[in-house]
């Protein structure tokens, strides 16, 4: 995901035209987007999210914040005054807006907005940023195409149905417990429309023939919102509570499930395991092995009372492609309550040992709850790894969502697959015993070259 | 960007816009902006976001969070509040209307 100046930005028309003045028809919410902001964002956790389109640390007083508060899931239509027939027919194809709930979690995205508003919009205008749908929560959706200030309000379309348009930015920056979160939250675009529609029937009879005008929903029978199941594997991440602590992991077999070390520390310690493909389900498990403190690989490996039905089974990927798509799927940000969030990147670098992958690095945005949730390659589906960390600058307190670490599937497969088959875990054993370069670079230090020769 | 991009780009850059509003004679009390989506053009009907009306609400912001409100006329906005839409291909700031609030862009060398 990441800015992109348009298809058309080298192409710009002189001559500048002026704006065309407008008038304000009315301000409208979505009650439902409200609702599970509320539910989502506020209550104890509020003191921790911030909107604000200016960093944590900005000066912005305590009204003003308070005030894009209130008006963060509120929008406005509003009427040009009658624009130049000439401009009218070139402006093209008319919008078509996707139903609630016909995008997947996963599903590419295109946002377009200006960054900084009417700043400088010979510079800003329309600029586009990609990312997916990371979470949705009724039409209160998430997605890691970074946008900035300024392009609240700007429209999210989908890759397919082409060119629909999805939702609208409602806050393009957030921050969580002062660290910026690398999401955009967005507001689904059909039940704002419908929203509209309603809005403009209880306003002066003339302004009701102008909901006819407002774009309709694609597809969908109306009200018949189209749930898409999103990309088979993000199925495979699951939620693993163990005691107090909780993260995600990922089942490598129906009765096997892999997550971190950190999330579930102590051998025999009882987890419960709760599956994405449905709500309600949780499974009792318990922890067969995990990795000492003093072992690089933080993993530990749950095995479960019962099958998980219908979860797919990922397929543990032989090769990295550095610079291919890659997605993470995790807990964090929202943990239980919402399912896992999809984000994506690429794979942007895989450190070796003697040849052998030890660790993946990716850009996708990764967040504390998505310790142990799987890395999937976007185009085959196939485990690539499990992400273990992402990275926080101590000398700045600042975290970086986007920099992030997982252990290679390659690491883990051998071991997992003699246990799952004998129920032997010497191989797993040999985690805790790896080679002194393989910490190195865990401990985020240059690999040496060759064991210091002494001068004796 | 691949192919599946190119419709979607196509409507997203032919729908977008910036939405400005300021204080009709005061251009010193500066202008708030957001992005937009175009959803017809005659008459000309635009989507943003509300933020950028705050300022302008009658009863203040409190209006928003009011129980059970899920819309707000056009007239909750004081007769000062004055706006304009632009769209591509650009257009400069139009004359008379200083920018408030101008972000201190710089570009860095890395």
């Amino acid at each position: 995901a990441g800015l992109e100046s348009g298809p058309l930005a080298g192409h710009r028309e002189p001559p500048l035209q002026l704006p065309h003045p407008a008038e304000l028809l009315l301000l409208l919410s979505c009650p439902a987007f409200r609702a599970h902001f509320a539910h989502l964002f506020g209550s104890e956790t509020a003191e921790q999210w911030r909107f604000a389109s200016t960093a944590p640390d900005a000066e912005v007083s305590e009204d003003e914040e308070e005030d894009q508060l209130r008006a963060l899931g509120w929008f406005a239509l509003v009427r040009v005054r009658p624009i130049p027939e000439e401009e009218a027919d070139e402006r093209g194809p008319r919008v078509a807006v996707a139903p609630l709930g016909a995008v997947p979690k996963g599903a590419p995205l295109l946002a377009c907005g200006s960054p900084f508003g009417a700043f400088c919009p010979d510079i800003f205008l329309n600029t586009l940023s990609r990312g997916v749908l990371s979470n949705a929560t009724g039409p209160l959706l998430l997605t890691d195409a970074r946008c900035l200030p300024g392009t609240e309000g700007g429209g999210v379309f989908a890759a397919r149905p082409p060119g629909v348009l999805v939702a609208l930015v409602a806050a393009p920056l957030c921050w969580k417990s002062r660290e910026w979160v690398g999401l955009t939250l967005l507001c689904a675009a059909a039940p704002l429309l419908r929203a509209a529609r309603t809005a403009l029937g209880r306003l002066r009879p003339c302004a009701a023939s102008l909901a006819a005008l407002l774009p309709p929903e694609v597809g969908a029978p109306w009200g018949l919102p189209l749930r898409d199941p999103g990309p088979p594997w993000a199925a495979a991440a699951v939620l693993v509570e163990c005691g107090t602590v909780w993260g995600s992991g990922v089942v490598v077999a129906p009765r096997l499930v892999v997550t971190c070390r950190h999330v579930a520390p102590r051998e025999a310690s009882r987890v419960v395991v709760r599956p994405t493909t449905s709500k309600s389900a949780k499974i009792w498990g318990h922890v067969v092995f995990a990795t000492r403190e003093t072992s690089p690989y933080d993993i530990a490996v749950v095995s479960l009372e019962e099958d998980l039905e219908g979860v797919p089974i990922p397929v543990p990927t032989e090769h990295f492609h550095k610079g291919e798509a890659v997605s993470v799927v995790g807990f964090g940000i929202f943990g239980q309550a919402c399912g896992p969030s999809v984000t994506s990147g690429i794979l942007s670098a895989v450190v070796q040992v003697d040849d052998t992958p030890v660790m993946l690095q990716t850009t996708c945005a990764v967040h504390g709850g998505s310790s142990g949730g799987p890395l999937f390659s976007t185009h085959s589906g196939d485990l690539l790894g499990i992400v273990a960390s992402n990275t926080r600058d101590n000398n700045t307190g600042a975290t970086y969502p986007h920099l992030n670490f997982s252990i290679p599937v390659t690491v883990l497969q051998p071991a997992l697959q003699q246990y799952s088959q004998t129920g032997d875990l010497g191989s797993l054993r040999e985690l805790d015993h790896v080679a002194e370069p393989v910490r190195v670079v865990w401990r985020l230090q240059q690999p040496l070259a060759e064991a210091p020769r002494s001068k004796l | 960007m691949g192919r599946q991009w190119g419709p979607a780009m196509r409507v997203a850059e032919q729908t977008g816009c910036v939405v400005s509003a300021s204080r009709a004679g005061q251009p010193e009390a500066g202008s708030w902006s957001c992005s937009g989506v175009i959803l017809s053009r005659r008459p000309g009907l635009v989507l943003c976001h509300g933020g950028i009306f705050t300022p302008f609400l009658r009863a203040g912001s409190g209006a928003l969070t009011a129980a059970g409100t899920a819309f707000l006329p056009g007239d909750s906005c004081g007769e000062d509040l004055r706006l304009h839409v632009q769209w591509g291909p650009t257009a400069a700031s139009p004359v008379g209307r200083p920018e408030r609030g101008r972000p201190a862009l710089c570009t860095p060398q890395c």
